[in-house]
């Protein structure tokens, strides 16, 4: 043990002289080394006290993350799946303008459930959502409350539910602009065999907290629901709130740093310059996309030149 | 006779280098996958990365092919023929694309990102 504040190491560069690094040269352990070297992590040349600080970024980057929920990842990776190539690159399309797309799931959540049988089944949850991973250079464009349903609960019968949303402000007077809805109430409706995901806009209600750079969101989600059958009294009890999973949080955004990709340059240039196109020998182009243009060009190009 | 037939094979192989250029500035396929970088933990896709390499010599005319500037015709002069420790150009690239990512973040969200110049398309000489 350290006999004095000064010889204390931190542990990260404990575990690094004790387990020296291929990349690192070989140190002999810290307890061999002479007290003057071991008060001396600060005595360290420059170089190596770098390269420890980027063993310890490094060995925090191995610590496992909180893994996502299966369902959100599904979400996430089908929407990879349309918006990249098998290569990675992003297909350039004029419908979005995105280049962010940021899933959260609620950290903290207290169901309420309450049973009518002639108002129908009420499904409340409270919903907190840390935004602490968007930055301030990303923009938001679009917001959506994801709701994802238990593939082994079904029915053959529409479902139509009436949804009431309130943004919580936990400070009322620091409300950028009162006047902006903090709650709304909507019907849905809809047929679990045929959907497998809902999404609810709710970039009015978020837009003022991103804007204000709030690192929380607080909202209540109120679920009444009914089948449209009126002689079905609910017999799969408690079946939707079981299939209603929690909803994630998902925002739009456009990152406007540098290192990201603006599409809209592409967008714009294709714009001045029709003809122009991704490069057709470039090995990275996607040849089914290629193929498709390439018909669609030629003719359009014939039509320029009539 | 000889005299004639040695020149002619000389300046036929001394053409040849133009016709048939060796190591030539080029792009060079270069593929990897995240898991031999241990980032296959938090990197969901894509699985590989191809983000490729130019490597090459730079002839002296690189105006045509290459799109390079004047300058760098006349950097290539000055080193042949005035200063070799002025550096002579580089093969290096010219023009990229983007790359689309799909990461766990650290508080266990899901992030899609949208990156520029992340794969090497055409290569120049500067």
């Amino acid at each position: 043990s350290p006999s004095s504040k000064d010889d204390v190491v931190p542990d990260e560069t404990l575990e690094l002289l004790l387990v020296p690094d291929n990349k690192l040269p070989e140190l002999p352990p810290l307890l061999l080394l002479p007290p003057g070297m071991r008060h001396g992590y600060t005595l360290l040349p420059p170089l190596l006290k770098v390269l420890s600080d980027q063993r310890h970024q490094h060995w925090e980057s191995e610590v496992p993350r909180l893994q996502p929920d299966s369902r959100a990842l599904r979400y996430m990776k089908r929407l990879y799946k349309m918006s990249a190539t098998k290569e990675g690159i992003p297909k350039v399309k004029r419908s979005h303008l995105y280049n962010t797309v940021r899933l959260f799931t609620p950290h903290a959540e207290c169901k309420y459930h309450h049973r009518n049988e002639m108002k129908g089944d009420l499904h409340s949850v409270d919903l907190l959502f840390n935004l602490d991973r968007v930055t301030a250079l990303e923009h938001l464009l679009k917001s959506v409350l994801l709701y994802s349903f238990d593939r082994s609960v079904s029915s053959s019968f529409p479902i139509t539910c009436m949804c009431h949303l309130v943004v919580k402000e936990n400070d009322p007077s620091s409300q950028v602009c009162p006047s902006v809805p903090q709650s709304i109430t909507f019907n849905l409706r809809f047929e679990l065999t045929r959907r497998k995901w809902v999404e609810i806009d709710v970039t009015s209600f978020l837009q003022p907290l991103i804007t204000t750079n709030k690192r929380n969101v607080h909202m209540a989600v109120n679920f009444t629901c009914l089948k449209d059958d009126q002689h079905q009294n609910f017999k799969q009890e408690g079946s939707f709130n079981t299939a209603l999973v929690l909803p994630s949080l998902i925002l739009y955004l456009n990152d406007t740093s540098k290192q990201a990709y603006h599409r809209w340059n592409v967008l714009r240039f294709q714009k001045r310059n029709p003809v122009w196109s991704r490069p057709r020998n470039s090995p990275l182009a996607d040849p089914a996309e290629d193929a498709g243009r390439d018909d669609t060009e030629g003719k359009r190009a014939s039509r320029h030149r009539r | 006779d000889d005299v004639k037939e040695s020149l002619a094979y000389n300046m036929s192989e001394y053409f040849k280098q133009f016709l048939f250029p060796q190591n030539e500035c080029e792009l060079h396929n270069f593929r990897l996958s995240f898991s031999q970088l241990k980032w296959d933990k938090w990197i969901i896709a894509p699985h590989r990365y191809s983000p490729q390499y130019c490597k090459g010599d730079c002839p002296r005319v690189v105006g045509h092919r290459y799109g390079s500037p004047v300058h760098t015709m006349v950097q290539n002069i000055i080193y042949e023929k005035l200063d070799s420790s002025v550096p002579k150009p580089s093969c290096i690239p010219a023009e990229y694309s983007p790359l689309s990512v799909l990461t766990i973040e650290p508080d266990g969200s899901i992030a899609y990102k949208e990156y520029e110049d992340m794969i090497a398309t055409k290569c120049t000489c500067r």
